[in-house]
């Protein structure tokens, strides 16, 4: 998300001061499988993203102001959100119509299809070319990845007060900063993105679990205790 | 906690080792 210009918000310029390097994939030499490969490969850099995010969630200003209990929650439930935003982002400039889950890990549709990522690689597509068509800044999305965890609708919220003060506190920089552009409606059409962002995890999870308990494609321990979570 | 132990473990910045 390197940009040049320092946002004058503080919330935004924590976030994207505070916003990881995107990580590398570990290409997987255990088996033969070609499809197989990039699905363990996949995984482990799931894996890996998810124990960033994790360290990232707790440099979000306001989050480390909410319960240990709710801080859970809403990993539990915005961490895959969170990162496809991530992966939605670096596909908006790939050459073709590929996902790029890591600069040297770029998928097209027969290699998700072969994995049996089919119906995860459209709807990402789908993700991918409306923030693409939006023209997304880097300010419009870090804040975004950090309103989709805030934003997580966990079951049970053990301080409302606090999860609504964390959550306020990012819609106002977001408008802020869209005032500062003079762009009176992009806070509502970013914040409208966000039922096509929890479908599009909804599907990813789905998958992740279907290939674990049908291929029996082994996962990290992080990984599987955050995909029971859902 | 006990089920999501990993993640308990790595929000309460804890000093010994996580096994991921």
């Amino acid at each position: 998300y390197s940009h040049p210009v320092i946002s004058r918000n503080r919330v935004i310029s924590q976030l994207l001061l505070t916003e990881p390097a995107p990580l590398a994939a570990n290409q997987d030499d255990s088996t033969n499988d070609g499809s197989l490969r990039t699905l363990l490969t996949l995984c482990d850099l799931l894996n890996r993203e998810l124990l960033v995010l994790i360290g990232w969630a707790k440099q979000i200003p306001g989050f480390s102001g909410l319960s240990l209990v709710d801080q859970m929650s809403l990993l539990q439930s915005g961490w895959m959100e969170a990162l496809l935003v991530g992966v939605a982002w670096r596909s908006q400039g790939a050459a073709g119509e590929e996902l790029v889950f890591a600069g040297n890990l770029r998928l097209d549709e027969a290699q998700c299809r072969a994995a049996g990522l089919a119906d995860l690689y459209e709807a990402l597509r789908h993700l991918t070319a409306k923030y693409k068509a939006m023209n997304l800044s880097p300010e419009e999305a870090v804040t975004l990845k950090a309103v989709a965890l805030a934003n997580s609708d966990a079951d049970q919220v053990d301080c409302p007060d606090s999860l609504q003060r964390f959550q306020d506190g990012l819609h106002e920089a977001l408008q802020e900063y869209e005032a500062s552009r003079r762009e009176q409606h992009r806070t509502g059409r970013l914040l409208m993105s966000l039922p096509l962002l929890r479908q599009t995890a909804d599907r990813a999870v789905q998958a992740f679990l279907r290939l674990h308990r049908r291929r029996c494609v082994p996962l990290h321990k992080l990984l599987l205790e955050m995909l029971d979570a859902k | 906690k006990e089920k999501h132990k990993i993640l308990h473990q790595l929000l309460q910045n804890s000093t010994s080792p996580v096994d991921l």
